[in-house]
């Protein structure tokens, strides 16, 4: 490998996809997400993190990514079709450091065969690898070699060769070995990317993930789901988003029925791995992606008929499943496929919980998180007394948000249960 | 092996020089690409496209030449390379 005499200084780079090619059939949808792939292969073996920034916001990110033709302003015009691909530049402090140019003469194509167009993931990986630093390498299976070799497979299961991890490393250092245990099944794969779609229809009014109110959350093989709507953002084990900007519910979903229109609980069952949705009085059960089987009433797992629920986790502890609604929860007995009997009990016994939380989840090292609003209550791992100083704002812990404003209009954090015992409150009606 | 024409060689040079394998040339200088300079040049081009390091501008070498490619030099000027040797 080589190294340019540039590296970056920080460790989360912000990129966002400038101007998209004319000439191919890749939808914008597509072009992005296979940016979002080619970055990932270099930041999962470096632990640096890559930001989409949305095309609305005026700042300058850190990697400019454009398709030109022909002259573009820089020293290195494109030639038409064949010949120079792209280009890309080192990292520094210049406006044009790590901005990427692709050739828009260029066919680019996704998931073809050999031979037909330029495989657009490929060449991003390539260019990326500059734009973080290195050089052109002859190490026979490098991405950094200066000819293209034709697609290298699939962008969900591409990984590094040994030269470009090395020379990577080499600016970079070792990717940080997550505090968190390892999940001990394998991330949910990103849906297939998208055939190539004409291009986008302007894409539909997206949720604010800032705004908190979650309708549900959940630990999903060390992943963080953040559910709203018909939407849901994806938090990697890392503590960076798989994207600012949601995924679809029924796209990513299998097999959810399009009438359900909001998911109001999850939680990944530990004893056979699979996911449980909940909405109204049912749950669906998915094995990895794919729905198993039709709808259940939730009242298999110990609630009234006809109830909804508003949280629901599984506490590694005890194994046990706990169904939370409004001030009361119910208890489930995975290994024994029944509800304990004696609930459903009052949700103080999680001494400082909220009421009616949006929804509660484990996290990778053991915590309980009650979340509600813009708020997260934090349980030490096997403690059902929430820290001292909980509520916290969720926003800059989970989701990259600034906290909500202190101004004296901003909701407050929801006053939390009461300790048990006699209370002597006086309720006026505006409390 | 058979020479290659004069034009080959100065689109040869012309391509060794854009990719940094020969220094730009100097019109005041007008420093001499010395023959060993260039084979050593081709030498290295050859190993970067994984062709035999032959030195000379055979058929096979100048054809990669005209293949797709990423625009950035492949040798950086020696002051920014670090070059790890196996």
């Amino acid at each position: 490998y080589a190294l340019s005499s540039s590296v970056w200084k920080k460790r989360t780079l912000t990129w966002r996809v400038q101007s998209f090619p004319q000439s191919s059939a890749l939808s914008q949808q597509t072009v992005r997400s296979l940016m979002h792939h080619a970055l990932t292969a270099w930041g999962i073996e470096s632990g640096l993190k890559f930001q989409e920034m949305d095309s609305q916001s005026p700042a300058e990110p850190d990697i400019l990514i454009d398709f030109a033709r022909a002259y573009h302003q820089d020293s290195y015009p494109f030639d038409g079709q064949g010949g120079t691909l792209a280009h890309a530049f080192f990292p520094g402090e210049h406006s044009i450091s790590g901005d990427t140019h692709f050739d828009d003469e260029e066919i680019w194509t996704f998931g073809s065969k050999d031979g037909e167009g330029t495989d657009l993931f490929a060449v991003a990986v390539h260019e990326f690898g500059h734009a973080l630093g290195l050089g052109h390498s002859s190490a026979p299976d490098s991405i950094m070699r200066p000819f293209y070799q034709g697609p290298v497979g699939h962008p969900t299961e591409y990984r590094l060769s040994q030269d470009d991890r090395e020379g990577l490393q080499q600016l970079y250092g070792k990717a940080p070995q997550t505090p968190y245990d390892e999940p001990t099944r394998k991330p949910l794969a990103p849906p297939p990317l998208p055939p190539a779609l004409p291009p986008d229809r302007p894409s539909l009014p997206v949720p604010d993930r800032c705004d908190g109110n979650f309708d549900a959350i959940a630990n999903i093989r060390g992943e963080t789901f953040f559910f709203k709507g018909p939407w849901f953002w994806r938090l990697q084990p890392s503590g960076q988003l798989v994207s600012p900007r949601p995924a679809r519910l029924h796209r990513f979903w299998e097999g959810l029925p399009a009438q359900v229109k909001v998911i109001q609980a999850a939680y990944a069952r530990h004893r056979d791995g699979r996911i449980l949705l909940f909405s109204g009085s049912e749950f669906w059960v998915f094995q990895d992606r794919r729905l198993e089987g039709a709808a259940r009433p939730l009242a298999e797992l110990g609630l009234p008929p006809g109830e909804k629920v508003d949280a629901v986790f599984s506490w590694p502890l005890n194994g046990k499943t706990y169904l939370v609604q409004g001030q009361r929860y119910w208890r489930y007995d995975e290994a024994a496929a029944r509800p304990d009997p004696g609930y459903p009990r009052d949700l103080s016994l999680w001494e400082g919980a909220p009421h009616t939380p949006d929804d509660v989840t484990v996290s990778n090292t053991g915590d309980t998180y009650f979340f509600k609003g813009v708020y997260y209550w934090r349980f030490p791992k096997g403690s059902v007394k929430a820290e001292p100083d909980s509520p916290k704002p969720m926003g800059p812990q989970w989701l990259d948000c600034p906290a909500p404003s202190a101004d004296p209009h901003s909701p407050r954090p929801p006053k939390a249960t009461l300790k048990p015992g006699p209370c002597n409150c006086q309720c006026e009606i505006n409390q | 092996a058979q020479q290659p024409a004069a034009q080959d060689v100065s689109l040869g040079v012309d391509w060794l020089t854009r990719y940094g394998y020969l220094p730009p040339p100097h019109p005041a200088q007008a420093q001499l690409q010395n023959p060993a300079k260039l084979r050593d040049a081709i030498k290295v081009m050859q190993r970067f496209a994984g062709l035999p390091e032959t030195g000379i501008l055979d058929p096979v070498t100048m054809a990669t030449m005209h293949k797709p490619r990423c625009s950035l030099p492949d040798v950086l000027g020696v002051a920014g390379l670090v070059r790890r040797r196996r």
